[in-house]
């Protein structure tokens, strides 16, 4: 018999390890503000 | 094979959006007959269709604020001040489809709109801030008139005649006061002729053509006070105005 693994578990499995500290990059936009936000 | 990895997105702060979101307000400037010229705050967003080989069609979105250069005024835009927000703000919003043919930007189409601040948002943070009035308020036309017969009045320079109200600002308390800028053409007049029958004056000639622009702030309540400060350009060929409702979109 097949036993289906928890998803939880799947996908923590799966999830690729991330190195420490790792920071996702900025979303590309909006961009930076040059004075300020009315 | 496998195919090639999807490019990623051009991102807003990518020094390739940059230089068409610099490109594009230099064309929204150049453009412009009326009001101030307007610098960039934020590309609020870049779209790019490729249409082929080293030919791409850019959509910006971009987000400009208000300096305080006239539209008329020679001062490159990099040495116009943004308008801060205790000067009550205008803020612009424009779409621009672009262009960018073998390296080389052009501007397919641009739409903008501008609108000030809220007025509660200015309040907030400076409540005895004067607040942005209509340009045909009576006590601005009031402002306007009584500045330049001042200014006419006062002046050996040519006598000076009005093309456009830029902004005015009316403040309420602690003291009533009215501030106005607004955009001025030399005409053929020296100001003691203009004494005699102003109504002769006209504008000079487009290859003599001389703008100028002038602040003023006349305070009414408590006492009656006012000041006028008006500087020429001098001539600047190829630099035309035209009356408002005149001029293309």
């Amino acid at each position: 018999p097949v036993a289906k693994r928890a998803v939880a578990e799947a996908a923590q499995h799966d999830k690729v390890p991330r190195p420490v500290g790792f920071v996702p990059p900025p979303p590309p936009c909006p961009g930076k503000i040059r004075h300020f936000r009315i | 094979v496998p195919a090639a990895p999807p490019l990623a997105p051009l991102g807003c702060d990518d020094p390739e959006a940059e230089a068409a979101a610099e490109f594009a307000v230099n064309y929204i400037n150049g453009h412009s007959h009326h009001g101030y010229k307007f610098a960039l705050n934020r590309v609020d967003n870049v779209r790019v269709v490729s249409q082929g080989l080293n030919n791409d069609i850019m959509f910006l979105e971009l987000d400009l604020l208000e300096t305080t250069c006239h539209i008329l005024s020679p001062t490159p835009l990099a040495n116009c001040t943004v308008r801060s927000l205790t000067q009550h703000a205008v803020e612009g919003d424009c779409d621009v489809k672009l262009q960018k043919l073998d390296g080389k930007l052009s501007v397919l189409a641009s739409k903008c709109h501008s609108h000030a601040d809220s007025s509660e948002d200015l309040l907030q943070i400076c409540p005895d801030c004067p607040l942005l009035a209509s340009l045909n308020n009576t006590e601005v036309l009031a402002t306007v008139t009584a500045a330049l017969n001042h200014h006419n009045s006062k002046t050996t320079d040519p006598y000076l005649r009005l093309l456009e109200i830029g902004r005015a600002r009316i403040q309420y308390h602690p003291v009533h006061s009215v501030s106005v800028e607004f955009a001025v053409a030399a005409t053929n007049c020296s100001a003691g002729e203009a004494k005699e029958n102003a109504g002769v004056c006209q504008l000079l000639p487009e290859d003599q053509s001389n703008f100028g622009f002038c602040t003023a702030s006349r305070l009414i309540r408590p006492s009656e006070d006012l000041s006028v400060d008006c500087q020429l350009y001098g001539h600047q060929p190829g630099v035309t105005y035209s009356q408002p409702g005149q001029d293309t979109s």
